[in-house]
């Protein structure tokens, strides 16, 4: 039966079904460990994330790094198109990928990335976004939990005035922004086991 | 390359991209 890995951080969904399944990862690991080496780097270039403990910028990425990579990964869903595309830059039709057994996630990804783009977010406030989706994720593995908050704080704050300033009759932006952090929280909490334990289905 | 059937994984690519000394034996 074919199989499919319905991930656009795949150069397809089509995976052969000759292949075996650890090098099935492997090939899908060419873009992922890339992607997510990305986000560390991204990281270490966010004022005061270095300054946590080791232990805590491990956990925050821990537990982060999903949510980082659906914003980072969010324009590859094209909601008016209803297309996804691929690493190898080809689209596929949702009706195609539900086919191929894509779900909740797909559509879920889609409603996110709709309204993430509505917002017409510069490169600039794209980033630091980034940066205070980074820093809200889940906290269970943190020692420092009052570094961590301040952190989160400075960082809010300083979107806040960004939005503020580039988005003066838009004062809705940046709490649309926050909403998003618990809408992420959601996807985090439904789909990354799965995505992140990279579980191929035979 | 580490087993991709578990979130250590995921860590591992962290720890070794956090401090800096990544071997990718992939590329």
């Amino acid at each position: 039966s074919r199989m499919h890995l319905v991930c656009p951080m795949s150069m397809s969904p089509y995976v052969d079904p000759r292949k075996s399944g650890h090098n099935i990862w492997l090939e899908f690991s060419m873009s992922f460990t890339p992607a997510v080496r990305e986000v560390v780097e991204f990281a270490k270039r966010i004022p005061g994330f270095r300054d946590l403990s080791q232990h805590d910028q491990v956990s925050l990425l821990k537990a982060g790094t999903f949510e980082v990579l659906v914003v980072r990964f969010a324009s590859l869903f094209d909601a008016k198109e209803r297309t996804v595309t691929f690493l190898s830059g080809r689209k596929y039709s949702v009706e195609e990928l539900r086919s191929m057994g894509a779900g909740d996630l797909l559509n879920s990804m889609f409603d996110f990335s709709h309204k993430l783009n509505a917002l017409n977010l510069n490169e600039e406030e794209m980033s630091l976004f980034t940066a205070v989706v980074l820093v809200s994720a889940d906290r269970s593995g943190i020692e420092n939990v009052n570094s961590v908050e301040a952190l989160q704080e400075t960082l809010i704050r300083a979107l806040r005035s960004l939005i503020l300033k580039n988005h003066p009759n838009e004062a809705a932006t940046f709490t649309k922004l926050l909403l998003k952090l618990p809408d992420l929280r959601s996807l985090n909490n439904m789909h990354s086991e799965q995505l992140l334990a990279f579980k191929v289905h035979p | 390359v580490s087993d991709p059937a578990s979130n250590l994984g995921l860590e591992d690519i962290i720890r070794k991209a956090l401090m800096g000394n990544f071997e990718d034996k992939t590329e």
